[in-house]
């Protein structure tokens, strides 16, 4: 399976809809402090489903949304789609290119949608199980995550070893 | 699954130490130990490790950079024994000096034959080894945009 | 004792918006606020900070090098109140962007005029802006060494 | 109040005698990871009287101690000088030169001593009092506090406030 494409729009700081290319085998994000760059990484945590919003950052989901600026108004709603190819048919699914997405509404309606048909999140982690995928996966790496393996914070280095086990 | 998780426990052992020995030197040393072997779906899990020939009692005494080295390491055994098909660093390489930056580097080279990787960066010896750039700018206040960018251009 | 204290925190939420607004720009706005001014010896102090134009609800909603700077104003901020003859930074600088390295070592310098610094860094541009630099090696394994170095050399 | 200089010997990596010397107003302080540089600023709190092992980094005090290599034996014996010129008249004492140490065997033993009498810890505690200048001083900065003034950990924002005012 490969990634192919990240689109974000109105998720955090990406007011306009902003498309990234996984065209290579190593990609760089680099920018400001400031500039969206965790963003892009809570933007793919919040597509595989992240529902902490600790881990996004947020006090509450609501806060995912765009917020505004003075020059623009909040959004309504945060969406955040992301296409892999299933090169290597290790999806457990027909299609060559799987697209999932998920939708939030200011008034706290919430949608997944799998190549754009509405579909429950758990058919998305179904779909990604034993992929080593998931928005707590062990693939996606910070370094308050290397604290708390140091520490072992709330059983962290156990969890791990599950996840991948 | 007592025994699947034993037997997935010595597979991270090994690749920890493998992945270790490539961040530090071939001479170092360290391990993954079962605090209550007896009970292995509940027991704690001790890292031990000890680079350059140095003696430290628990990984707290290593410093900032020793210790960020030493947990990429578990989480690349991890990583190894169930390679997802992409992974994601954001601003790991923040405490490690030029040399280990580099080595850093060259074993995400290694891995990126079998998965994608996105690493998000300050550091300009990363920026130097990845394939392709992404900037992210904020020219407009509060809003962030994403343009592709070529490495020569930043320095 | 109420008094005091009150008198105090004037002072460095004062302090914290001057330093914040040089780490950040002239437009930016931060505050400090007793959640409970009731009873200021006990209440809680809230930290708002909000760069560039933005609308953070917290300041979790930051970004890590927007918190670093935010606490660096702060620690800044209670400095001034009383400055300590030295003051020691131990790789503060390695969440900031190359812009905001540049404005951290500028307000060290207009303190250093006071104290003495100390700044333990792994930053080409950090090292640039020091006066004199000690390099730490460990020639011997496990034996650390200091020597005063040339910055010239270092590059 | 102006730093002079620090003498360690035998503390943590430092087994040789080693003399940092603060001429100017800002020195930097670089080298590899583990080469020492945080053990530089741990002598320096230490010196000032730090009795919490896990801000040193530590499990016991013992530890502190320089514990051996394979070609060089541990050493019996922790110490570290530092020397304050006392400028400004800060220090209530009439010494121009100050020098204050600390001295920790393996076998539990521990001495503080100013210009090289024996004193006590709370003799150098009340020398630097109102100076801004503890162990636990909010001018030893690392990006540990960094974090534990955002989270409010353990009250530190309180306990910060309650140090300078
Ligand atoms: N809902 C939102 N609406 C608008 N802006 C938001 C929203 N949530 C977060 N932000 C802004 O996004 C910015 C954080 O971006 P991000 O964490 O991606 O920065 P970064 O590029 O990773 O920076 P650093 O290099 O410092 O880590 C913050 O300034 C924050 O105010
Ligand atoms: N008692 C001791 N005896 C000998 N070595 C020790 C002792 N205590 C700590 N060390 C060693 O000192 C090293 C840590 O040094 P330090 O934390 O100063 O590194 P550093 O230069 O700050 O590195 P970084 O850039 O990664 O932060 C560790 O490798 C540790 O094993
Ligand atoms: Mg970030
Ligand atoms: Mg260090």
């Amino acid at each position: 399976m490969r990634l192919v494409s990240l689109e974000i729009k109105g998720f955090k700081s990406f007011a306009e809809k902003t498309t990234i290319n996984f065209n290579d085998s190593v990609t760089g994000v680099v920018g400001p402090n400031g500039s969206g760059k965790s963003n892009v990484v809570d933007a793919i945590r919040w597509v595989l489903g992240e529902q902490k919003t600790t881990v996004l950052r947020s006090e509450k989901m609501e806060n995912v949304i765009f917020n505004g600026t003075k020059n623009r108004k909040a959004s309504a709603l945060a969406e955040v789609y992301l296409t892999f190819e299933n090169n290597k048919n290790l999806l457990p699914t027909e299609y060559h290119t799987v697209t999932i997405s998920r939708h939030y509404y200011r008034n706290g309606e919430s949608e997944y949608k799998l190549n754009n048909v509405t579909c429950r999140l758990k058919d998305i982690t179904g779909l990604f199980l034993d992929t080593g995928i998931s928005s707590d996966s062990y693939a996606i790496i910070e370094l308050g995550m290397v604290n708390d393996i140091l520490n072992d914070k709330d059983n962290s280095r156990r969890k791990l070893f599950e996840q991948s086990a | 699954a007592k025994t699947q998780f034993l037997d997935a426990f010595m597979k991270v052992k090994e690749n920890f130490q493998n992945v270790f020995r490539s961040l530090f030197t071939a001479d170092d040393t360290c391990d993954l130990v079962l605090l209550d072997p007896e009970n292995p779906l509940e027991s704690d899990i001790d890292i031990i490790a000890k680079p350059k020939g140095k003696r430290p009692q628990t990984i707290n005494q290593l410093s900032g950079g020793e210790k960020t080295l030493t947990a990429i390491s578990l989480l690349f055994a991890l990583y190894l024994l169930k390679p997802a098909p992409f992974c994601i660093l954001d601003e790991v390489d923040a405490p490690l000096d030029d040399a280990n930056i580099h080595k850093y580097n060259d074993i995400i080279k290694q891995f990126a034959k079998d998965s994608q990787f996105i690493l998000v960066t300050h550091n300009k010896q990363t920026m130097s080894s990845v394939d392709s750039i992404y900037g992210v700018t904020m020219q407009e206040q509060g809003v962030s945009k994403v343009v592709p960018v070529n490495f020569s251009s930043l320095n």
